[in-house]
Parts: C-alpha cells; structure tokens; sequence
C-alpha cells in the first residue's frame, strides 16, 4: 500500500510504500489519550504476477475508540460494529446512514465508509472492488483521515505520527532514473534522504482511476520519513 | 451576467440608491431567445456578502414571476421531495472573499425575451474612513444597453466621491460620469457596444470585474448625525477631533504545526509590519504558543523604537512545531494585562486588547472549545477586548467568532493567499486606533423603543456607530440625546436635540427616494445583531433572538441565514419546473465551500492555488 502525507500549506505531499508478507498487521493510528486506534492488515495478489513482485493491500482494519466504547471491523466482506453491548453488520451492497452514541456512520453502497467518531477522528475507508474472476487481484480498502486535528499531540502510528506535522527541506535536484521523476535530498529529523519526486493516487473523487497528486517518494518503506522501522509498527491482532 | 448560447443580452442595469448609508441595489437584465427553439437562459450576479437579498423576479411573455420570502424550514418542508430528489438548486453560492453568486436559468421559447430583476440590501459599514460599494460586472458578452448607475444621498454632505474598477482602461476612463453637489452625488457609467469591445470589430467584452465607489460624508457635530424619518430614527456616530487612545496590547501566536509552512511565514512579516504601527505611548507583549506557552517578556513593554526592533528579531524568529493550547495562552495573556494593570505598569487610560492568530482548534490543554469560552470571558471579565484571525479554511470560525464576542471584541477570518499579510495588517489597522471607550448612546425611554444596540466596546479611528430605533410617539420631531464614552484624558460627554430631516427641503429636486429606508436600515441592523446573538448568547436568548430575527425577515422580506427565497419556474412542456431556492450563506458554509472547491482544485506541482486542509491516506493502486 502507498502512504500518502499530503501538506497543503507547503502546497506539498510525500508518499512512501510499506509492504510486507501478506497477512502482517500494522498500527495506523494510535492515540492513547482519547482512545483510537487503527490497525490494518495487508493481503497479497492471488497469486505471483509474471513480474515476480508481491502486491500487497490492506483488506481488513480494526478500529476502536475505547472512551466511546466502539470497536469496529471493517473488511472486504463487510463492516461489523460493536459497541457496549449492540453488535451491527452492514454489508458493502447498501447504502445507509446510521447516527449513533457519539458515532455517525455513512456507508455508500460498493464505495464508501464514512465514520465520525465523536470529538476525536472522521474517516473514509474506500472500498476497490475488483473484477472477480481477475486473475491476480482482489478487493482491497483505502482509509483516509478527513479530520484530526482533535487527536492529541502524542497521537502515533504509521499515518498517526504526522497528523501535526512535519517539518523537512528539499534541496539538491538532480536528474532520477527517469527524466519525469527527478531526485532531491530531504533534510528531516536530522537526517538526509535520497528522494524521488512521482505522484500516487487519491482516489476520493473518483474511485476507479483516482486522482494524481504530486509527492515526494521516500524510499525503503518510508525509513528516516517515519520514526523507527516499518517493522515496529507491526501487531499481533488488529484489537 | 447572462450568458445564453444564441441569445442575446439586450440590456444590463445596476441601479444603485444609496440613503444615510442604506443601499438598494436593483440588477436588471434583459436578454432574447434568438434561436428558433425553446432554451435555457441564464442570470448570474454577484452581490455583496454583507447584503440581503429583498427581491427577485422573472418577466417572460409579459408574465412575472415573483421570488417568495419564506421561513427556511417551511420552504425546505415545502419542497421535501423536491429537495431529497437533489431537483431544487441552490441559487446562491459563495464567491471570493467579499461577494456571494446569485444564479437562475429559465426555458424560454423561441424568439421570447426574459427579464431578470433582482434586489439587495446592506447598510455600508465605514471602514479606514470610508464607505465602499462594490458591484461585479461580468456580462461575457457585448450589451446593447450597458448601465451602472449610483445616487448617493447624505444629508450629512459628501465629503469625497472615488471610483475605480478593475477593467476601466484609459480609453473608459473619461465614460464614467461624476456629480458630486454637497449632499448628493451621482455616479454613472454606460459605455456604448463598440467602447464595450475589446479590440475593433472583436466581439469580446472589456467589462469584467469590479467597479468600486468609495466616498466619506461630512463631519462636523461630535453628537453626531440623527436623521428622523417616517416614525424611525438612525443615529451615526463618529465625531471628529478625537485623540486616539492608548493600547495595551498582547498578541498571542499560534505557532503550532499546522501553521507551519505559509501562515508561519506571513504570521512573521504580518508581526514585522504590525509592530513598526505600535504607537511610541502603547505597549504590547508577545505571546507565542503551541502545546507549550512561552513569552518574549514576563511583563507589557512600552513600543519604544528600541524595544520594537528588539521585538521584531525575536517575532522573525517563531517556527512552528507541536500541538495547540489555545486556552492556556489566552489565560496567559488576561493574566499579564491584568497583574500590568493591577501594579500600574501601564497607563491609567489606555485600551487592553489581545489579538489571538490562530489556524485551528485546540488540542492540547483544555480542548472543549465551549469550556475556553467560559474560561476567557470569565477571566476577563470585561476588562480587556478580544480580538481573533482564523488562519485558513480548516479554522473553526463560529468558536472563534463567539470567543470573540463573548469578550467585546471580533473575530476575522484570514484568507490564505499572497496578501494575507496585508490582511492581516489591515485589520491591526482598523481595531489600533480606539478613539473612546465604554460608548453608550442614550435616547429618552418614553420616546424611542425597539432600539438596536447602543452600548459600544470601542469606537475605532476610521470606523463608525450606528444606532437606530423607533419612536414612541410618531409625531415627535426631536428628542435628547446624549452620548458619553472614555476619551484619552477625559470623559467624552456630549448632548444635543435631534430633528426631523425635511427631504423635501433638502432634495427639493429629487421625487421620492425611498421613504422607508429609515425603518429598513432599523430592520436590517436588528436582524444582524441578533443573529450574532443567537450564536453567542445564553440558550434562552438564542431562542428570542432566533424568534424574532425570523419574524423581522419575513416581514422585511430579507433573505437571511433563516429565511429562503422560492422562485417557482414556469412550466414547461415537459411538465412542471421543480422550484429554485435562494438561501442567504453564512460565514460556515462559505468556508465549506472554499474547502470542497480547493480540494478539487489541486493538480499540479508547484501549485499556487490556495492550500486545501491537510490529508492523510493510506490505499493501494
């Protein structure tokens, strides 16, 4: 999956990948403080593609916020939630809206997941649907933060870490591998990155092809843009 | 503008009277079906944000048909089906900073003309010592009969009358047309098809963009001006001569990590340049914070020229990082203007003020927005006035804006764009020079009731107080009047008896101008205040104040933040038109709109569009 950090007031955005072995679970978000947390969990192509290089794409993430006592399940298959004692399964082939105990939820059939969880966090989750009988992929999700700005500074995770910003410099451009696709040094955290300018999809507007936006690539599942390894963000369940 | 394919525009008139301030603004325009079938044509004008909607009408084959004021939830009851259908659209959409879009489009039949009508209101708010009244003028395409016209009436006399306009080159220069008598000035500007052309032969049009007149009455009574009309009163309030006040001032910073980038950059230049304005007889300290509160000095210094230099080095080097404590640094700054005050660092007379700058909501320290309300006014306790710019489009305005309020002051939204550090400034400009303090505008209880607000914080160098109301006995033609407020060293008191204005004596060559103008700007100054009331006031007093700004809409037929206007189409062959609304958009939804529009603005690198909120996704491809 593709990480994008998009910061509009630098009229800027950088992206970066992480993949892994299928099956590994990822914490996106992590605010101990109000109590969200976001895992995902990746899956893989059907099978190899002739290019030998493994996709991989979140098809399962795990929510909760634990000060409103919601636990949420959204995957491929559907979307399951609980809170207190009520349990709720929604299938991705309806559209509803639903206004609960301090959570609001908007599902658009075969498209989106809209989620407000009250005085903390809104997001969507886009649903890629993909032909059946494709000899490779399968459906996979999306999850974009709409609002965050009441998660509290110590809010973590892969996504999480720069929900209040970051600070970096681009300097030294030079012609990339590809003449469209220049590399640049980024000075951040102290440190100094090879990166590489491409773009990566947004697929909000439209959820077939997307919408490029420009970014600035890091290299190596994101090593020195995020703090620590990709690695240490791995989990063994996805509560 | 009306903008049809194969049709043309026949005429387009902007017929503005301005009376003591008051504005009617009517836009008419005329345009022919000259295609051999029925289509659609279009009318979109711009009108001022500030202004109400009081009129719309359509004329097809000598039929009108009229816009109806309703109650905003009746009309959307009304035309539920319609309206969960998406069929009914919105016929106002935001525009720019300053203007608001009103846009309708009707089926004509072959060879049919339409005439479009539609009428606002404002009451023109004086700022930096003046009035200004903007029209936007973009027909698209050349029209026979081209017409913008302004009369300004002002007993008071005219001081000054400016035009520009954004499209008037040297060649339309010399077609804008200027009387000015000393109570009436007359403004006009017509230019024939081929002066309308932008090149010989050409058919694009040079008209496209604003037309701006700016002009200041006469002022001479420190009472000020009173102006008695049809049982109504206006009172207008800005006496010459007046020494500015010294301010205290705290200007509280967010530098937190979304103000990084841009806004921490014009935040800087907008300090440089604010700070070389201070006043060698203020003072002011500097408050900046993110999650953490820090200050340039414990204590308010005096804006002497080497403490400002001092100053300047110190805000040139504010970075942003780390999250939000609004709450903690507004206490902060209460605490140093209080203690300063308490242990006489300051003068006796002089003006507290804080000027927050922030870009977002608080998420450190005390995070409920409604709790830092309390706990600023509470510690304030009205001894200081607060002043906030919201940064951007993420900006929860309404909390600043009833924060604000909640401490005699207001909040201003800042634009982000190359000139927000003029914006910036600009605004330092209109709220650093108060004249006088505690301004209370008296009028006899027996005479005068149903009287708008006449308490005033501040009375700003350049601005003006308007206070209208209704007399008691509707053949009274002068009463007492008295103001008081806090000078610089003195009690500011003056008293005078008011008159009736005789407009016959005074237009003897006018026919009647519009005689309820008096009553209208009383309306249309109530229904704002209490609409500000209804955001910030206690729950009973947003219940009463929504009740009777509702009540006041709909019998001034204005089309505010409560009331819609219903334009029912003619019907077609295919069956009835389904009905047009026009909501008046408040300041919320301007902003929603502003943030959809950039977010789908945004394609390339580098871009110079505006910056849209930020984002953060993960999703594969």
């Amino acid at each position: 999956p593709h990480f994008m950090i998009e910061l509009p007031n630098k009229d800027d955005a950088l992206c970066f990948n992480i993949n892994d072995k299928p099956g590994t679970i990822f914490t996106l978000v992590k605010d101990t403080k109000s109590g969200i947390l976001v895992n995902g969990q990746i899956i893989g192509d059907k099978q190899i593609p002739a290019d030998g290089k493994i996709y991989t794409y979140f098809w399962r993430f795990g929510i909760i916020h634990r000060n409103l006592g919601v636990k949420m399940e959204v995957s491929t298959n559907g979307i399951s939630v609980f809170q207190d004692d009520s349990r709720l399964k929604l299938r991705w082939s309806n559209t509803t809206s639903i206004k609960g105990d301090g959570m609001d939820i908007l599902l658009t059939k075969d498209r989106s997941l809209t989620v407000t969880l009250k005085d903390s966090v809104k997001f969507v989750i886009l649903l890629h649907k993909v032909w059946k009988k494709h000899p490779y992929h399968r459906d996979y999700l999306g999850f974009y933060t709409l609002d965050t700005h009441l998660l509290s500074p110590s809010v973590h995770g892969l996504l999480g870490q720069f929900y209040h910003g970051i600070e970096y410099t681009v300097s030294n451009l030079r012609p990339g591998e590809v003449p469209e696709k220049p590399d640049a040094t980024m000075h951040v955290k102290g440190r100094e990155l090879n990166v590489t300018r491409g773009w990566q999809r947004d697929f909000r507007s439209d959820v077939k092809n997307g919408e490029n936006v420009p970014c600035w690539f890091i290299h190596r599942n994101g090593t020195g843009l995020i703090d620590g390894e990709a690695s240490d963000y791995i989990v063994s369940g996805l509560f | 503008s009306t903008q049809p394919v194969r049709a043309e525009v026949l005429s387009v008139k902007v017929d503005c009277a301005v009376t003591s301030r008051f504005a009617h603004t009517v836009m008419t325009s005329t345009a022919l079906n000259k295609a051999n079938v029925s289509q659609e044509i279009f009318f979109e004008v711009e009108l001022p944000k500030t202004a109400f909607i009081t009129n719309f009408s359509m004329e097809i084959d000598g039929q009108v048909y009229v816009g109806e004021v309703k109650e905003k939830e009746t009309a959307k009851k009304q035309y539920e089906k319609a309206v969960s259908s998406g069929q009914t659209a919105g016929l106002v959409k935001a525009s720019g900073r300053k203007m608001e879009t009103f846009s309708v489009s009707v089926n004509i039949a072959a060879e049919s003309n339409v005439t479009f009508v539609l009428t606002h209101e404002e009451l023109l708010q004086r700022k930096l010592g003046q009035y200004e009244i903007l029209t936007r003028v973009k027909p698209k395409q050349l029209v026979q009969e081209f017409q913008i016209v302004a009369n300004i009436y002002e007993p008071q006399g005219i001081a000054y009358v400016e035009t520009h306009a954004t499209f008037l080159s040297n060649e339309l220069l010399p077609l804008v047309e200027k009387t000015v008598t000393e109570k009436k000035a007359h403004i006009a500007f017509s230019p024939s098809l081929d002066q309308q052309r932008k090149c010989p032969g050409c058919d694009g049009t040079l008209i496209d963009g604003d037309f701006v007149i700016m002009y200041d009455v006469k002022r001479t009574s420190s009472l000020g001006d009173i102006q008695i009309v049809n049982g109504y009163f206006v009172h207008f309030f800005a006496p010459p001569g007046l020494s500015r006040v010294p301010t205290n001032v705290v200007f509280v910073i967010d530098r937190s990590g979304s103000m990084s980038g841009n806004k921490m950059h014009q935040t800087r230049e907008a300090m440089v340049a604010i700070l070389q304005d201070l006043k060698e007889d203020d003072y002011f300290a500097i408050v900046p914070f993110d999650d953490e509160i820090i200050w340039w000095k414990e204590t308010l210094t005096k804006a002497t020229k080497e403490n400002v230099t001092e100053a300047t080095e110190y805000v040139k080097g504010l970075y942003a990082s780390g999250g939000t404590n609004i709450n903690g640094a507004l206490l902060k700054g209460v605490n140093m203007l209080l203690t300063d005050r308490a242990e006489k660092r300051i003068p006796e007379r002089s003006i507290n003020m804080i000027l927050l700058l922030t870009d977002g909501m608080p998420n450190h320290g005390e995070t409920d927005p409604k709790r830092i309300q309390e706990n600023m006014a509470s510690a304030n306790a009205g001894n200081m006035t607060l002043f906030s710019l919201g940064f951007g489009n993420d900006v929860d305005y309404s909390f600043l804006n009833v924060l604000s309020q909640k401490n005699k002051g207001l909040a201003r939204r800042i634009f982000e764009g190359s000139d927000a550090t003029l914006q910036l400034k600009g605004f330092y400009e209109e709220v650093s020079s108060p004249l006088l303090s505690e301004v209370d505008l008296r009028y006899p209880d027996n005479a005068v009731d149903l009287l708008t607000s006449n308490h005033f914080s501040q009375l700003f160098n350049g601005s003006e107080i308007v206070v209208a109301g209704r007399l008691a006995d509707n053949n009274l033609d002068n009463f007492l009047v008295e103001v008081v407020g806090q000078g610089f060293e003195d009690n500011f008191q003056v008293q005078g008896k008011s008159a009736a204005l005789d407009w016959a004596t005074t237009y003897p060559d006018e026919k009647y101008i519009f005689g309820d103008f008096t009553e209208r700007l009383w309306a249309y100054l109530t229904i704002q205040q209490l609409l500000e009331k209804r955001k910030s006031g206690s729950s009973d007093e947003k219940v009463n104040a929504t009740a009777k700004a509702l009540d006041m809409s709909l019998r001034y037929s204005f089309v505010t933040p409560l009331t819609s206007m219903v334009v029912t189409k003619p019907e077609t062959e295919k069956g009835p038109d389904s009905p047009l609304i026009a909501d008046k958009l408040t300041e919320e939804e301007r902003q929603q709109a502003e943030r959809n529009s950039r977010y789908h603005h945004r394609q390339t690198f580098p871009s110079y569009n505006a910056p849209a909120p930020p984002s953060y996704f993960v999703d594969g491809d």
